[in-house]
């Protein structure tokens, strides 16, 4: 699957 | 950014501020739990690594540094502050939090998105914020009064997830491929937690009168 999307929440 | 997030960030950050401007004001942190508020700034501590690698957006950053500052301040304000830490009343606040962080470190090398250092951190991040207002919800247990301005902050903290929760549906909606059941599953855990305090809460709010927590 693609590469864990960053986590772009608080 | 959605509205729900974007509200939960806001009710998030009027929380941490409310706490704050009463420590700084009054000068005392009755009622407050210095365990929770350790759990927090280790939460932020954990979570917001990434703060110098990775650049989302300026209101990510800001909001970083803001909720790292204030939660290492209203620690510092517990432990330091020469009149603060009169009132902090350590017999009460004696939930082991050490007992919290063990498992959560556990759990989040055994269950993550990705085996790697920031993941896993911010795995036990996650799991750690589920859990950290236990000592905050065992004190108030305890000392059964609770002041409005704390009982604010409990509500503020509880709504700011509620929010999320939504800002989560409306993404798994709206976005492909957003699926984070561990985010999903730590943040129900954590809004329940909140949930019988809200009933609490609620109920003294209807019938105006002064919240009060079953012994």
């Amino acid at each position: 699957d693609d590469d864990i999307a960053e986590h772009d929440e608080l | 950014m959605n509205i729900f997030r974007l509200a939960g960030d806001m009710t998030h950050l009027f929380s941490v501020l409310v706490l704050l401007l009463k420590i700084h004001t009054i000068k005392s942190c009755a009622g407050i739990s210095l365990k929770t508020q350790e759990l927090y700034a280790l939460v932020f501590a954990t979570r917001y690594l990434d703060i110098f690698t990775d650049y989302i957006s300026l209101y990510n950053t800001c909001m970083k540094l803001i909720f790292l500052g204030s939660s290492f301040s209203i620690v510092w304000y517990i432990r330091r502050h020469k009149i603060v830490r009169r009132s902090y009343d350590k017999e009460q606040d004696t939930f082991r939090h050490h007992f919290l962080i063990l498992p959560c470190i556990i759990l989040a090398l055994l269950i993550n998105e990705k085996f790697t250092v920031k993941e896993v951190m911010w795995t036990f991040s996650l799991y750690l914020e589920a859990v950290a207002i236990l000592p905050q919800l065992v004190l108030l247990q305890r000392t059964r009064n609770i002041d409005n301005l704390t009982g604010q902050y409990i509500f503020l903290l509880g709504a700011y997830r509620s929010l999320y929760i939504l800002n989560w549906i409306y993404r798994y909606f709206t976005e492909q491929h957003y699926v984070h059941w561990i985010t999903w599953i730590s943040g129900l855990v954590q809004t329940l937690l909140y949930a019988d305090f809200f009933y609490y809460y609620f109920h003294s709010w209807k019938n105006n009168e002064k919240l009060q927590l079953p012994a």
